[in-house]
């Protein structure tokens, strides 16, 4: 049988051991052994590497435990603003977004533009319209936002309010 | 970020990646993960990468094509080209780095210079592998 494979990632950081609880380093290997197995079946079944790191990005922009999708960060008004992209190596075809609100799955959004669109890169307002003509899955604002980034968006919102002011 | 990057068996490469951004961004801020080339690339005759960490880093860098480059002008293997690319004048990008690649072998790379590297891979039908930690 040829070789197929596929690699995954959560995301990289530098961070203090302690603030891994095991109850969420458990979620995470949990989450990562279901996006893997998601893009596996698919390389297993013959399909597509295509397929395969939508299919593992999906997974993983479902889970809330992930910077992405469900549990993205917000930005300084509290929003969730989310990016993606996507590339076929065979063709060099390349799809993404930027600043997308209320997509379910921006991954698929950025292969939708790779697919169906002229450009290659949408932004904010113009991607979601792209998102809603081509009826993908869409979530109001709640289902992105996590108490997880809640927490730690008040907690900076509250350092930047005790930096001093340099205005007059 | 999330990233994914996989060869299927008719030889093909891809990658996707997709990100929530970074808590507390100006309202627009874009990363390196929506950038062809900063925070993902992929072509069939060399590998196929997705990056994860500061992204206004990576960006600059142009650290996914930096690690295409490597693999493909230089020779290198994608574990090689990833470590590379981790160091890549690090006086100047210094900051949180991690990159999964997969060469057109299938040969799989994680390199990164964080202690957190929540990551996983299999390849064919061996055992999958995962970890959180980079030392795993």
């Amino acid at each position: 049988m040829p070789t197929y494979s596929i690699v995954i990632h959560g995301g990289a950081v530098t961070m203090d051991p302690s603030k891994m609880t095991p109850d969420l380093e458990a979620a995470i290997r949990e989450g990562l052994q279901q996006a893997l197995q998601a893009g596996w079946e698919v390389l297993h079944g013959g399909g597509s590497a295509l397929d395969a790191v939508e299919a593992a990005v999906r997974s993983l922009e479902n889970n809330e435990h992930f910077n992405a999708g469900r549990g993205s960060s917000l930005n300084k008004q509290g929003e969730v603003e989310m990016d993606a992209s996507i590339m076929d190596g065979r063709t060099l075809r390349a799809g993404a977004v930027n600043s997308a609100r209320y997509v379910k799955n921006p991954i698929t959004l950025a292969r939708t533009v790779m697919e169906k669109c002229k450009h290659v890169f949408l932004a904010s307002e113009g991607a979601v319209e792209f998102a809603l003509q081509h009826g993908l899955e869409m979530e109001a604002v709640h289902y992105f936002e996590t108490e997880k980034a809640r927490k730690e968006w008040l907690e900076i919102m509250q350092e930047e309010e005790k930096e001093p002011q340099e205005q007059d | 970020t999330v990233g994914a990057v996989a060869l299927d068996q008719d030889g093909n490469l891809a990658v996707a990646t997709s990100t929530g951004g970074i808590e507390g961004q100006l309202k627009g801020r874009v990363g390196d993960s929506p950038i062809v080339g900063g925070g993902s690339y992929a072509a069939n005759e060399a590998c196929a990468v997705s990056c994860t960490g500061d992204g206004e880093i990576i960006m600059r860098g142009a650290l996914a094509h930096e690690v295409y480059a490597l693999v493909k002008y230089k020779g290198l293997s994608a574990t090689e080209a990833c470590r590379e690319a981790v160091k890549l004048r690090d006086e100047d990008l210094k900051g949180d780095k991690g990159f999964i690649a997969i060469d057109k072998d299938g040969n799989v790379a994680i390199e990164t210079n964080t202690n957190i590297m929540r990551c996983a891979y299999r390849i064919g039908e061996e055992e999958p592998f995962v970890a959180v930690w980079r030392e795993e």
